[in-house]
């Protein structure tokens, strides 16, 4: 199974 | 003030249909370099990123930076007003309430303005970090609309891998599975029917369909669509819009558990 992963620790918050 | 005129209003058309079915509200960012706009879905699982170069507009003046939250299912409903042949100018004052869509008909006899209510928005400013991609891939935007839809079919994710041979697009189901397989096009006369892979290193990542199609709703606005894969990084979906910007869409893959 898989599960979806989130972007939130991808990108910096300004 | 701030004004913006595209002699080719069909883009704007088209560039609402490729962020309406995502985003719900977003903030228009408006300065001296263009038009900017960033915002994640509601799930947090993607990222919308759509740059419009001041220089690519017909007339562009902004007095001052300005933040237009908008509806863009609001905003989508306006520009289905215009015609494809229009010329679209948007204006709004310093510090808005309202923004303005005009649409001009090619031969200037016809004229319509649509006033929008502006809605504040508190969203985050995000910074996207440039990265090597482990892989690129270049290949028809239809092609690739055409794979994920058909590949929709078959499961809730698509398997992208990509290595020497070519890119490979996996599905499996209920039904049984699919593959597609793309390899680099060898002899191309015309450059937007070719497919190109950049490989550093193989990659193999699966990602939800769903989203995907969401991403190919931006199919009308180029001939090519660019896949940039890295592990630990989410995969990019890239279009160009003409000469005066580009699309763009992060996915996060989906995790083994």
């Amino acid at each position: 199974t898989t599960t979806q992963g989130r972007l939130d620790s991808f990108f910096k918050v300004l | 003030m701030f004004e913006a005129r595209l002699a080719k209003g069909a883009i704007f058309k088209k560039i609402l249909e490729a962020v309406k079915d995502l985003l719900t509200e977003a903030s228009w960012d408006c300065g001296d370099m263009g038009i900017t706009l960033q915002a994640m879905d509601n799930a947090h699982v993607s990222l919308v990123s759509l740059n419009l170069r001041s220089d690519g507009f017909d007339k562009y003046r902004c007095d001052r930076n300005l933040t237009m939250g908008m509806n863009l299912g609001s905003m989508s409903k306006i520009l289905k007003c215009a015609g494809n042949d229009d010329i679209v100018t948007i204006r709004a004052q310093d510090n808005p309430d309202t923004v303005t869509f005009v649409f001009e008909s090619e031969n200037g006899e016809k004229q319509s303005d649509y006033e929008m209510k502006l809605m504040s928005l508190d969203l985050e400013h995000l910074q996207i970090p440039e990265t090597e991609y482990a892989c690129v891939v270049k290949m028809p935007a239809g092609e690739f609309a055409r794979i994920c839809r058909d590949l929709s079919q078959f499961g809730d994710s698509i398997v992208i891998s990509c290595s020497k041979q070519g890119v490979k697009f996996s599905a499996s189901g209920d039904i049984g599975s699919a593959n597609v397989k793309l390899a680099q096009s060898s002899n191309v006369d015309k450059e937007e029917e070719a497919v190109t892979i950049e490989m550093q290193e193989p990659v193999s990542f699966t990602y939800a369909c769903r989203y995907l199609n969401f991403f190919t709703k931006a199919t009308p606005l180029s001939a090519q669509v660019k896949l940039s894969m890295s592990p630990e990084y989410p995969l990019m979906v890239e279009y160009a819009i003409d000469d005066i910007g580009q699309i763009r869409y992060f996915l996060a893959p989906k995790i083994e558990d």
